[in-house]
């Protein structure tokens, strides 16, 4: 199982749609500093189910839709699409190629949809967890997030594997 | 539950002392349970010692070993509880040109089992990349994904400069 | 009391303006009292507006422009209150070429008036340097000091090898 | 005024007498990860008065003594020189060469002397602060706490500027 796509439009800085095509191995994303790289892993922990504003740089859960600039006004929506590759079947669901978007709106929540069928955020989550992605995302080691690691508790350290688990 | 715990500890302090030798050539680091009377309860410490020193507190060693550290932590969960990718953003801000290259040998491990998607500034980790996305914001504040490469294949477009040397 | 910080504020709020906008060409930002009213306890807020962007809260700055405001405030204390030396400890690690560069010129201009003691892992940081020392640990946790060039003088030990390009 | 040189002696990993001379402009440090470069900072942050452990990453104060190695014996005190080029007059003291030493002993505090003559901490930070180095030491930015600055309460940054001004 691996990432196939990512469809950003609305998310922070990427206003207009934005797909990326991954690859199973490694895939690098570069440019220079403020350019967009780290929005790109907020959008993979928000289509996650990320429920964290703080996790997300933000204030509050809003603060992931395109603000505007000065020469481009704000949007009312943010949609992230993740496209995964199921074809080992590490998915508990029925299709070799399974999507899941979440979309936004200012001043509303959030709504989530697993091969375009509306669904809950548990529905996302348990999808998830089945395939080894819980909802702490210890999959994600955020920028500057390494040290962290090392400050937590004991106990805090615990939850992390048992997390993998 | 308890014994789910106990097995990912036990798989994961065991990866642990390989991962930490191959960061740490000549050191030792493990893992150990603050209460192993109380599987349900207790936290788990890291104890590492670099070579040629003596074990101390975490909090007396350097900014590149400390990354290391934590980075033989979550790799060791990583190797003991597979997932099937991975997200790192800028790991490698603090590693010396040696330190680097013992953390792309480990990526390239982990790329045989699972997807990494890395953000980084560093040349010789785009190296290693199969796939390569150069994001932009030309001054506007919107982000554009401005180039990709995959490996073996001809970019249509010129390649991303990388962001730093 | 209130006056003597009064005017330090003035003066630093000012050099900010300057700093920033040399940072962040085409961006501004500005220091702001939280209480003008109350002199003797207000505190300090920051404004950043980096160029094409419109003005965010703090946390949803990139790592890398986080850095670059974080030493505009530093510099502009240091330019409006000026100390005989400044240590600085791997400020550079989020920065990418193009903001390594801005920031090296901002010591350079700190030099004439400042002793800077720089630690960096960033070769282009010591072509800069009037003196240059290399440390060591060969595998037996002991430091030693491995060489030192001043700038016009032979050495006459080999330069130490940089840590990292 | 600006450090003419530095003599570490048992501080931390500096196990024997190790002097670096420093040139007024920028003095870069350079060296692999865990070396000593971060060492040298936390040593002119003791030398300077520094009373907090947890800013030199100690868990106690006598952490900065010389632990031994598997190889070396434990030392039982701890002493830095700093020898300050004063002809400018910037220190109010009628020297134009000012040494301040801190000798710390194992499970006994601080010993001071300025110029040779034992003094105590407070005429130590006097000396300073009428140059421009206050108790806070805003002059020394240590790795990683760059962000600080950022994250710092809006009453904390007017502590810095109180203490440059
Ligand atoms: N809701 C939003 N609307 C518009 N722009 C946003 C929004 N949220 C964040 N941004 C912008 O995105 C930029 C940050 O992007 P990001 O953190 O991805 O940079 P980066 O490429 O990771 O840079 P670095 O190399 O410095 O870490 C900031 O300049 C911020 O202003
Ligand atoms: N009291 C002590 N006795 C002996 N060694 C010590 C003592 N305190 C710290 N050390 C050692 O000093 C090393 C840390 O050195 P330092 O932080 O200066 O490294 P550095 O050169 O800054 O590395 P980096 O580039 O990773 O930041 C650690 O390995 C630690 O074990
Ligand atoms: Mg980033
Ligand atoms: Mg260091």
């Amino acid at each position: 199982m691996y990432v196939k796509s990512l469809t950003l439009k609305g998310f922070k800085s990427f206003a207009s749609a934005t797909s990326m095509r991954l690859e199973p191995g490694i895939t690098c994303i570069v440019g220079p500093n403020g350019s967009g790289k780290s929005n790109v892993v907020d959008a993979l922990a928000w289509v996650m189910g990320e429920q964290g504003a703080k996790s997300l740089r933000g204030g509050k859960m809003e603060d992931v839709i395109f603000a505007g600039t000065p020469g481009r006004p704000a949007l009312g929506r943010a949609e992230v699409t993740m496209t995964i590759d199921n074809t080992d079947g590490a998915l508990p669901i029925d299709y070799t190629e399974v999507t899941i978007r979440r979309t936004m709106f200012k001043g509303g929540g959030s709504e989530y949809a697993i091969n375009g069928t509306s669904c809950r955020l548990l529905d996302v989550q348990e999808l998830l967890s089945d395939s080894g992605i819980g909802r702490e995302m210890h999959v994600i080691v955020g920028q500057g997030q390494l040290d962290a690691v090392l400050r937590a508790t004991p106990e805090e350290r615990r939850g992390f594997i048992e997390e993998a688990a | 539950v308890q014994r789910v715990f106990a097995e990912a500890f036990e798989d994961t302090a065991r990866e642990f002392e390989g991962v930490f030798s191959r960061l740490f050539p000549g050191g030792e680091g493990r893992l150990v349970l603050t209460d192993p009377e109380d599987m349900l309860g207790t936290g788990i410490e890291v104890e590492a010692r670099p070579p040629g020193k003596k074990i101390k507190r975490l909090s007396l060693l350097s900014g590149g070993e400390r990354s290391l550290v934590a980075v033989a932590l979550l790799v060791s969960i990583f190797k003991a509880r597979p997932s099937p990718f991975y997200i790192m953003d800028e790991v490698e801000a603090a590693l010396d040109d040696a330190n680097l290259g013992r953390l792309i040998t480990l990526f390239e491990e982990l790329r045989d089992s699972s997807q990494l998607i890395v953000i980084t500034h560093q040349k010789r980790t785009m190296e290693v990349a199969d796939a390569l996305y150069g994001v932009s914001m030309r001054g506007d504040g919107v982000t554009t994904v401005v180039s990709q490469r995959i490996r073996d294949v001809q970019p249509d477009e010129p390649q991303p400069e990388p962001a730093s040397a």
